[in-house]
């Protein structure tokens, strides 16, 4: 049975950088993976590719009406470490609903049955989770994906990106939606106060599955098109990639997490 | 004529702390102003109203069906140094549009001629530039506000949302639109690279106007719910908002913008 899990967080906490890595991380654990790009900026993949975008599901379906089994080679493309990649791309902002690239982008995946055609085993979603409505909800409105990962610094403006993505989880949970298997933690160094995620996660019911340290080779390797497993391939931040590969592809137990009030979240903040 | 000013940027990236700030300067320089939050965190003007957040017009409305003449009192409240403050509120996560409270948060405020009622001078809308579509796109859309400002750092995810905005307010433009009065820099500090956003300005045919200075006293204020001009009136942080207010009293000429294309963007910010 195919897995399918969508990687959530806000605009710029490392969605690209954490699904990007965790997806080579598969493969090398033995795994097909395809990498689907939710993101209107169409930079998930980017870095499998050597630097290079390719076209987007929204692009050819624009100009073709839809994908056909011939045009579907355009917009999965093998990359790094044999990650099949794919970008959803979006409308032009004022125009529509900013979610639209993923709605025409997983009706089309599903149309033409790649999961098969490519013998896919794992499925990641990159969502962004700035606003958890339209076509961003659908990973876990439909239950697409069986599984979230929220990512997450020690922000507050991240955090309650994640209690809103919560929020969602929680509304589609009992109509078979995506369930919450954990938070990864990517506070990308940055006055690093783990206690105020870990207090968090536990509010919410769950629990953090991985802590990806702040790494400037990251955004180096990011600069290059590549990432670090090219970059460099000892590196120890990889290893918490292969460990977080490695407790994907165990049995894992989603839950329906407890999103937070407001209210109660800027309290708890304060104290922590 | 009453000035209405959109100030955008991505989540996170400073639009409460400045807006709320600028609104208190324009008192100080004798103007009458309206501040509306519209974003859904509602958290645009809690720190002028001593933490405490005001009933939204999105709630009223869904109780209510309607703000009436009775009901306006509920969601127009006066705050410190005499600014009114309202928040639009918005949806649950996954349900409906994210933009939804600010849709009807702005059409009940032209119903109930609110900015005749309060002798408003300035209305300042504090926007979030993740998404530019739906009730998000409005401000500018509509040309409700005839001004843009945008507040951006150095980071690449913050000058993309940037860009995005920028894409909405040049397909608006000539259809009555606002326009970009300038950028707002605030890259809090981290490792201040001011030559990246004023390339980037530059670009879009766009100057900075304002430079907001890494300030602890800024989040230090916000945790008591109040802003710098209670807890440290002598800032010279102070003076930046003033300047800035100053200068969106004066005449200003905003203009339509050019946004760039990602891959010029990813090349230019890799060069800076
Ligand atoms: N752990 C980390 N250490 C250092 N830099 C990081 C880390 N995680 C992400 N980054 C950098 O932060 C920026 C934003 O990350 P990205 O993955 O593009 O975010 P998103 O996809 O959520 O918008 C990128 O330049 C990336 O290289
Ligand atoms: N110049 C600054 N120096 C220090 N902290 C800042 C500065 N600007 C904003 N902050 C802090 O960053 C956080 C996010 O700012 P906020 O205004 O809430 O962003 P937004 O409204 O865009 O989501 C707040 O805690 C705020 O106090
Ligand atoms: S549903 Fe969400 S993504 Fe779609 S138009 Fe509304 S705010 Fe934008
Ligand atoms: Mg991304
Ligand atoms: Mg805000």
């Amino acid at each position: 049975k195919i897995k399918q899990i969508a990687l959530y967080g806000k605009g710029g906490i490392g969605k690209s950088t954490i699904s990007s890595h965790l997806a080579v991380a598969l493969t090398r654990l033995g795994k097909n993976v395809l990498l689907v790009g939710c993101d209107p900026k169409s930079d998930s993949v980017i870095n499998l590719l050597n630097g290079i975008i390719p076209k987007t599901v929204l692009d050819v379906v624009s100009q073709q009406k839809c994908i056909s089994p011939s045009t579907v080679d355009d917009v999965i493309k093998k990359g790094y470490g044999g990650v099949w990649c794919c970008e959803a791309g979006g409308p032009e902002p004022g125009v529509g609903c900013a979610g639209r690239g993923i709605i025409i982008a997983i009706e089309s995946l599903q149309d033409q049955d790649i999961f098969k055609k490519y013998n896919i085993d794992i499925v990641i979603y990159d969502v962004p989770g700035d606003v958890v409505c339209g076509g961003f909800a659908m990973p876990i409105r439909k239950g697409l994906a069986q599984e979230v990962y929220i990512i997450t610094s020690h922000e507050f403006s991240a955090l309650y990106a994640a209690n809103n993505i919560i929020k969602g989880i929680r509304r589609f949970a009992d109509a078979g939606g995506g369930l919450l298997s954990g938070i990864i933690s990517n506070s990308r160094g940055k006055e690093g106060k783990p206690h105020i995620i870990d207090n968090f996660a536990n509010a919410w019911g769950t629990k953090i599955v991985a802590t990806i340290p702040w790494d400037s080779d990251l955004p180096g390797a990011e600069l290059h098109g590549k990432t670090l497993f090219q970059m460099h391939p000892l590196s120890p931040t990889l290893n918490e990639f292969m460990n977080l590969g490695k407790k994907i592809i165990s049995p894992t137990y989603p839950v329906s997490p407890t999103p937070l009030d407001y209210k109660d979240m800027y309290v708890m903040f304060k104290k922590l």
